[in-house]
């Protein structure tokens, strides 16, 4: 069994905008083992 | 045991007949011989499956990316009748089991699929089938949710298969090199992934904050209501920050599945579909083995935008039990021959609202058949 997650969130807002800027990044790589709870990604709250 | 006690008791009388003392000796020995076999057997094929995950694990420390390539086993499967296998395996898994005997069957499945036995909630002698056992709760605060508000965590124990953004035309997911699935088939053509026509493409690349931002500040149910799925999802693709990641829950592995963030859940909707088997080979030789399985997909919205998650069956892990919808059953007996049958969908009261749930909340299971 498989579960997939598709999901929107927060991208790097690039020269267009010069202030601040959150991201999202993925903490996980391909073959790691993960337990539920632990995290995916992680963003920077601008 | 049966068949051990009647070899014993036919013994004596065969031998007080005296003339085919022999051959009632040759088929008490028939019996414990062909157990032997068949323990060897499975010995033998558990001992192949380790060797060759070992060998796949090797090869992907290694960075050996696996390649696409179908073979004749994948093209058997589609003649078997999967989901009849998977009903009976899962009628057989659900037999309640003598006390005596439970421990030892659950050990025996922890050590051929690598369970954590000390993890289980409650003890062994209290699971009354394999199937109960399975889909085990864990002890109390054996998985402690990632508390860093500006994290998603993972809805389930497993192996990370795939991840990354969803970009170019179709918003194409690789289920391996050589072989991509799109994210719209997965999830369904009238889902709500948030994707522009190819003709807008060129005119988002230059504003394309301004779409990402208005998409998030309209009203996300508003958007995807008044204007009709119209759009050809071949051409079309993602917005910017639409992300994916693909996660396989090995059969010893804990089967229950949590919210990945505070979401509200709008719409369910479920797929019948087959019931190929999920592995790791089975990704590579089964073209579109994700938009093949039946799948049950939820779909809603969380702080950042949009949030789907799909939850896809396999032969021994057919029917999937949804906790926000008791009432949903999948897994069910097929009554048409074609498997291409438009998914059914539900849309959770209140409209626009509809389910909440919080980060680590328990959402659903995978049950055995």
């Amino acid at each position: 069994s498989t579960v997939v997650l598709v999901f929107q969130a927060p991208i790097s807002e690039s020269s267009a905008h010069q202030g601040s800027s959150s991201e999202f990044r993925f903490c996980i790589k391909r073959g790691d083992r993960i337990r539920m709870g632990e995290a995916l990604g992680r963003w920077k709250d601008s | 045991t049966t068949l051990l006690r009647k070899g014993q008791r036919a013994q004596p009388r065969a031998s007080a007949a005296g003339s085919n003392g022999s051959s009632s000796q040759g088929n008490s020995f028939l019996v414990p011989g062909a157990t032997v076999a068949t323990i060897l057997m499975l010995g033998a094929l558990h001992a192949r499956r380790l060797y060759d995950d070992k060998k796949i694990e090797e090869a992907r420390t290694k960075g050996v990316e696996f390649e696409f390539h179908p073979d004749v086993k994948a093209r058997f499967l589609r003649l078997l009748p999967l989901r009849s296998i998977s009903r009976f395996w899962g009628s057989m898994t659900g037999m309640e089991l003598p006390v005596w005997l439970r421990p030892h069957v659950y050990k025996a499945w922890a050590r051929a699929f690598h369970s954590n036995l000390e993890e289980a909630q409650l003890p062994l002698e209290e699971y009354a089938s394999l199937r109960d056992f399975f889909v085990r709760r864990l002890k109390e605060g054996l998985r402690p949710i990632e508390s860093d508000s500006c994290c998603l965590v993972s809805p389930v124990d497993g192996t990370v298969m795939r991840f990354g953004e969803l970009r170019g035309p179709g918003a194409m997911i690789e289920q391996v090199k050589g072989c991509s699935y799109s994210a719209s088939s997965l999830l369904g053509a009238n889902s709500f992934l948030p994707m522009i026509a190819a003709g807008e493409a060129n005119e988002e690349r230059g504003g394309e904050e301004n779409t990402v931002t208005d998409a998030t500040q309209k009203s996300w149910w508003r958007i995807s209501f008044a204007s009709p799925k119209v759009r050809d999802t071949e051409s079309s693709r993602p917005l910017k920050g639409l992300f994916y990641c693909v996660i396989y829950l090995k059969p010893g592995d804990y089967h229950r599945i949590h919210s990945p963030v505070d979401w509200s859940v709008l719409l369910r909707r479920h797929f019948t579909g087959h019931l190929f088997p999920m592995n790791e080979r089975a990704t590579r030789t089964i073209r579109n083995l994700y938009v093949e399985n039946e799948r049950v997909v939820l779909e809603g919205q969380w702080q950042e935008g949009y949030m789907a998650m799909a939850a896809i069956g396999a032969t021994n892990i057919g029917s999937i039990e949804l906790f926000i919808e008791p009432t949903l059953r999948t897994n069910n007996p097929q009554k048409k021959l074609l498997q291409s049958e438009p998914p059914e969908e539900r849309v959770y009261e209140p409209e626009g609202t509809g389910v909440l749930l919080k980060k680590g909340d328990e959402i659903a299971a995978f049950n055995m058949g």
